[in-house]
């Protein structure tokens, strides 16, 4: 999934 | 969320309270730079303004405003409250030779052109490098004291625990955060000298982490 991520880390 | 992303976390914070109550209870930050804690409370800050843009998890939100919180606070007590006992004359790491480029680099390499994820590219490259003047200054001081490696040491065991939380997510959700990767994998190799040392001086020696 590269590309836009979904930041869901901290 | 996985058990290495999930002691990542744990890490990170206790490293946070660790330097915190160290500061509290001695009512002093010697051997502390401030400049690092300041660059972690940007980093936080420019990260973490997707509290009012997307929701993830009560987990997820609970933990940026503790982070946040924690971080200001350090800050607070360093700058404001123990003053007195800021070592500025060995904080002297020049923040602007990371600030520049970081910025720079944010521009260039980030996911979109949007100020928010400006903003959080922005945060993971300058945390990969927040730790320099803090590095910085146990270089130039020749010491630490055991609980300022403590807190090193939390905070590089924080990062090796999210190399293991990417492999793992790699494998098995295909999931594969380049940006973050790869400043994560920067930052953890300024990390291996201080390891080496904590293992070798403060593990086997009195407590002070002296450099040779």
């Amino acid at each position: 999934v590269i590309g836009r991520i979904r930041h869901d880390e901290l | 969320m996985n058990i290495f992303r999930l002691s990542g976390d744990v890490c990170h914070l206790i490293a946070i309270i660790i330097l915190f109550l160290k500061i509290w209870r001695s009512k002093s930050c010697a051997g502390i730079s401030g400049k690092s804690q300041v660059l972690f409370a940007l980093v936080f800050t420019t990260r973490y303004l997707d509290l009012f843009t997307s929701y993830i998890s009560a987990y997820n939100t609970v933990m940026k405003v503790v982070y946040l919180l924690l971080a200001y606070s350090t800050v607070g007590l360093i700058f404001f409250r123990f003053r007195n006992s800021y070592d500025s004359e060995s904080d002297s790491f020049r923040v602007e030779f990371l600030l520049v480029p970081v910025a720079g680099l944010s521009f260039l390499e980030n996911y979109a052109f949007t100020p928010l994820e400006i903003l959080w590219t922005f945060s993971i490259y300058l945390e990969s490098v927040a730790i320099l003047p803090q590095l910085f200054m146990i270089t130039k001081t020749g010491e630490a004291e055991s609980i300022t490696a403590h807190y090193l040491l939390f905070l590089g065991l924080y990062r090796a625990l999210y190399l293991a939380n990417w492999l793992w997510r790699f494998h098995t959700e295909g999931f594969y955060d380049q940006i973050a990767v790869v400043s994560g994998v920067v930052q953890t190799i300024f990390y291996c000298d201080f390891f080496y040392l904590y293992f070798t001086r403060v593990l086997r020696g009195s407590g002070k982490m002296s450099l040779p």
